[in-house]
């Protein structure tokens, strides 16, 4: 069984925000 | 088919046809008779002008047009012809036909830098020391190939007209047998201009039998002469060192060769870029030296013959061990290494395709947030996962994981 993909959108990037890649 | 590749599409070293270097090409003469007017010499005149471009123009036996210096009083008096070859030459010889009497004393000299620098290429007089300050009869060894000689061969007044002087520039030089391991005499056959002094005439009294005493005595003479030749000519090859078959005219017209084995410059004398997978070198009759870069498929093909005859992987094969620095990587290909031999970083090897296929490196493409890196196994390729992450580019949650909010940890226990 094929796990699914991650999401980018579920992400919450408040605290990460230097470490957000350019989608 | 192109002369720089053998029937297999292997390079193999090219030259240049040999050609009269000089023809057509225009001489500055120092003198030049006919201004103003002379009885046998009228610039304005087309019958009876003699201008230097008869040096250099088509020449037949029954029709021999010669340039003719002013009448000069005074001796010695140097009278020059300048001839710009337009690029580097690889000269065989130099060779001028006299209209008048051959000069006494005459000195061929050469530059290799357009006119800027000039060096002695070779002598003539029956007076060498005096005069050049050189011995008549010099023995030419490995040390002194590379230097003007001076010889009183060609001298003679006579015949009084058609003489030659004619100066072979290997001719002697013990080097010549091994000329493509010699440095030494590829730079001394290499000119991009030449030039002739007519030093010092024949004295015409000398023809009523006296000896040409006047001079010797240190006076000078009052009798009057000229120099004049029919033809200057140049022999030799455009200098391509090895890597083009024939020199064209670029968007400039000037005169550039038409460069093959991944070489560029006027004279082939550097590699493309990308393509310094070893140092320049001038090609040889036994190998052809050609640039080698990683986008170029023909070294990828000899690595791999080289690979199969060896049965070894191509990452421990060293070939051409040694050869100098790597000043650049092709970067063709996504490969990397002095041979292109593995793949660069942020990309894996596709074992399913050979090195030598433009698509043998498959990027990395790692996870922005699954992974820990950007560089993966070069081998298999696995991105480096986080933990709980899962997948060749860690793109999934682990089995009893599941995607979190956080982008630090994206994979989290329930």
């Amino acid at each position: 069984d094929v796990m699914p993909t991650l999401d980018m959108a579920l992400f919450d990037w408040t605290d990460y925000e230097d470490l957000k890649p350019e989608m | 088919p192109d002369p720089c590749y053998d029937e297999s599409g292997a390079p193999r070293r090219c030259i240049p046809e040999f050609v009269n270097a000089a023809f057509g090409k225009e001489v500055q003469a120092s003198s030049t008779c006919g201004k103003p007017p002379t009885r046998h010499c009228n610039a304005s005149d087309p019958r009876k002008a003699h201008p230097p471009t008869y040096l250099t123009d088509l020449n037949t036996a029954s029709n021999m047009t010669c340039w003719r210096s002013e009448t000069l009083h005074h001796s010695p008096q140097n009278v020059t012809l300048t001839l710009s070859l337009g690029k580097k030459f690889e000269v065989v010889y130099v060779s001028l036909q006299f209209c008048s009497p051959r000069p006494e004393s005459t000195a061929i000299l050469k530059s290799m830098d357009y006119g800027k620098t000039w060096v002695p290429y070779q002598y003539y007089s029956s007076q060498c020391r005096k005069i050049y300050g050189k011995p008549s009869k010099a023995t030419v060894t490995k040390q002194n190939e590379q230097e003007a000689l001076c010889t009183d061969g060609l001298t003679d007044l006579y015949p009084l007209t058609g003489g030659l002087i004619a100066f072979s520039t290997l001719d002697g030089r013990p080097s010549a047998q091994d000329f493509d391991s010699s440095p030494v005499l590829q730079d001394w056959v290499t000119a991009t201009d030449i030039r002739v002094v007519f030093s010092r005439p024949h004295l015409f009294r000398d023809l009523g039998g006296r000896d040409a005493g006047g001079e010797e005595e240190g006076g000078t003479t009052s009798s009057p002469y000229y120099y004049a030749v029919g033809e200057l000519q140049v022999g030799g090859r455009c200098k391509c060192n090895g890597h083009a078959a024939r020199c064209i005219k670029d968007k400039e017209q000037k005169l550039v060769c038409d460069c093959k084995h991944n070489t560029e410059g006027p004279e082939c004398d550097r590699c493309k870029p990308f393509h310094y997978d070893r140092p320049w070198q001038r090609a040889t009759a036994r190998e052809a030296n050609e640039c080698l870069g990683c986008s170029s498929p023909s070294p990828q093909q000899i690595f791999w013959k080289l690979v199969a005859s060896q049965q070894q992987q191509p990452w421990s094969f060293p070939v051409h061990s040694g050869s100098g620095q790597v000043t650049a990587y092709g970067g063709g290909h996504n490969t990397a290494g002095r041979h292109c031999h593995y793949c660069k970083e942020g990309f894996y090897r596709d074992l399913s395709k050979a090195i030598t296929d433009r698509k043998a490196c498959k990027a990395c493409d790692c996870h922005p947030v699954g992974a820990a890196g950007k560089t993966c196994n070069q081998t298999t390729g696995q991105c480096p996962c986080k933990d709980g992450v899962t997948g060749l580019t860690c793109n999934r949650c682990a089995k009893g994981y599941q995607q979190s909010r956080s982008p630090v940890a994206p994979c989290i226990r329930p």
